[in-house]
């Protein structure tokens, strides 16, 4: 028996809008730590790593492991009739093929359930290493967003660099090339506001940018975003969930022929 | 803009 009580259904909606546009079918796993999922794009160059702690919850029951096979597609178009201040309610039985997705109007006076049918995933869990990276920024998400958008219109690929003089995100295409440096900044009036490098040695790394696209598809989720970078691993970028967890896509970077 | 890699270049399948 699963029971999952989201008060802030707001933000299952953002997730799942957050990663259908990179995986299609997925497995949601639950237990006791949290609701989670981890999947690969169709051409594995990137990876989508989401935790929604237990603790997070309004009401978290989940007697044994669980794992659900999702269409992430469905599950959206499930997810987009519940209202943004609807309480969500995750629901499915032991051994049974179809999840619930309950939607609670906050003045409790709509209640709807959708019942969506699983189906069976077969997907590779990958261990993901814990790093030392030699470069770590965090940003404003909507500012990341805006470069991803802004250099994607010029080239194809994103150089990310990291050197004592800031980040500097670069491209070029048919047109011409582009430059974007951001510095570090933490004289802003709001915390989230603030640019922020921790570099332990420069270093610099090529992405297709198509799919950094795809991930700002998460701004909505948080103010900011963490980009940690070593030049022998996926980039991870990182949009933290309030009180909740995460969701972390790694890119695979472009390498010398 | 050099060749793809993949993410199973880098982490293993557990």
């Amino acid at each position: 028996m699963l029971e999952l009580r989201l008060v802030q259904g707001s933000l299952l909606k953002k997730v799942l809008e957050a990663i259908r546009e990179l995986v299609t079918d997925a497995n949601f796993d639950c237990s006791a730590t949290g609701f989670s999922l981890q999947a690969m794009d169709s051409s594995h160059v990137a990876l989508v790593a989401l935790l929604l702690r237990s603790e997070g919850f309004e009401h978290y029951r989940c007697d044994r492991n669980l794992s659900m096979g999702m269409n992430l597609n469905n599950v959206s178009k499930m997810l987009r009739c519940a209202g943004n201040n609807d309480i969500i309610t995750v629901k499915a039985d032991d051994g049974s093929d179809t999840v619930t997705f309950m939607f609670e109007s906050p003045n409790q006076d709509k209640i709807a359930d959708f019942e969506m049918k699983l189906m069976d995933i077969d997907s590779e869990h990958l261990g993901i290493p814990d790093a030392e990276y030699q470069a770590i920024v965090r940003m404003p998400s909507s500012e990341f967003a805006r470069i991803c958008k802004d250099l994607s219109s010029i080239g194809d690929t994103v150089i990310i660099s990291v050197t004592k003089e800031g980040v500097k995100f670069s491209t070029a295409g048919d047109i011409g090339t582009a430059n974007i440096v951001c510095r570090q900044n933490k004289t802003v009036d709001k915390p989230e506001e603030a640019t922020i490098i921790e570099m332990q040695e420069p270093v610099s790394l090529t992405f297709a940018l198509r799919y950094m696209n795809s991930f700002t598809k998460a701004t909505p989720l948080s103010e900011t975003v963490t980009i940690s970078l070593s030049s022998d691993l996926p980039v991870v970028v990182e949009y933290k969930i309030a009180e909740m967890g995460y969701i972390r896509f790694y890119l695979a970077p472009k390498i010398e022929e | 803009g050099g060749k793809q890699s993949t993410i199973t270049n880098f982490f293993r399948k557990v």
